[in-house]
């Protein structure tokens, strides 16, 4: 555990913090992508199957029930609380996120260290991540005038992807075991789709004014 | 010793 790793889960951890305070405060899921709520929900699933059998430390299994826990408490709220799931905008949300699902899986049968089910599903959840934020990236850009709390959710989540950079160039430096070439790759591929959200974010916030994403 | 894959992080 390093400085970066460990800032990056707590970012990561927070991201959630922010977005079910705003659902619960505000009792509404304005400017939320559902789609990549669920695609979260099924990244986790697929990920954490090895809490079943393998135990990393208690650390990562806490965190893992907890972004669990976090992913599924954020879909019951926008699919099925009796107030806040009339404040999701399914017409913004139009995103074909079942292409997300299938590309992923075609792509970890293809690509993946080691061909079994429990090595396939943990590379399809990797790929899966990698994409995930794209229906809300695209949900941001129809909705208009952006709040804050939604804006910091996804500047978190931003922030974590690039920490976990950190964290990999770290480790790569200071252990001499360490390599996961899938787990980089798509990292980089998942931190670069941020870059115009941050871009947005950072103007908006320097000129004092809401965030709208052109 | 050669690098591996480790499944440690979240």
């Amino acid at each position: 555990m390093n400085v970066f790793r460990l800032a990056g889960d707590l970012t990561h951890l927070l991201s959630l913090v922010v977005l079910l305070l705003k659902i619960v405060a505000t009792k509404s899921c304005r400017g939320v992508s559902a789609k990549t709520q669920e695609l979260y929900a099924i990244v986790f699933v697929t990920r954490y199957l090895d809490l079943l059998f393998s135990f990393v430390s208690l650390y990562n299994s806490v965190m893992k029930v907890v972004f669990l826990g976090s992913a599924f408490s954020i879909v019951y709220f926008m699919r099925y609380h009796k107030v806040v799931r009339h404040t999701y905008d399914r017409e913004l949300d139009t995103f074909r996120s079942s292409f997300l699902v299938a590309g992923s899986m075609v792509l970890a049968l293809l690509i993946n260290s080691k061909y079994t089910f429990f090595e396939v599903l943990w590379t399809f959840s990797i790929y899966l991540e990698a994409v995930a934020i794209l229906p809300q990236l695209v949900m941001l850009q129809r909705t208009g005038n952006i709040d804050n709390l939604t804006g910091n959710y996804v500047f978190l989540l931003g922030m974590y992807r690039g920490l976990y950079i950190l964290n990999w160039i770290y480790r790569y430096s200071t252990e001499r075991r360490y390599w996961q070439m899938i787990v980089w790759v798509s990292g980089i591929i998942q931190t670069a789709l941020y870059a115009d959200f941050f871009y947005y974010y950072l103007k908006c916030w320097n000129e004092n004014r809401t965030l709208v994403i052109p | 010793e050669s690098r591996g894959e480790m499944k440690d992080e979240l």
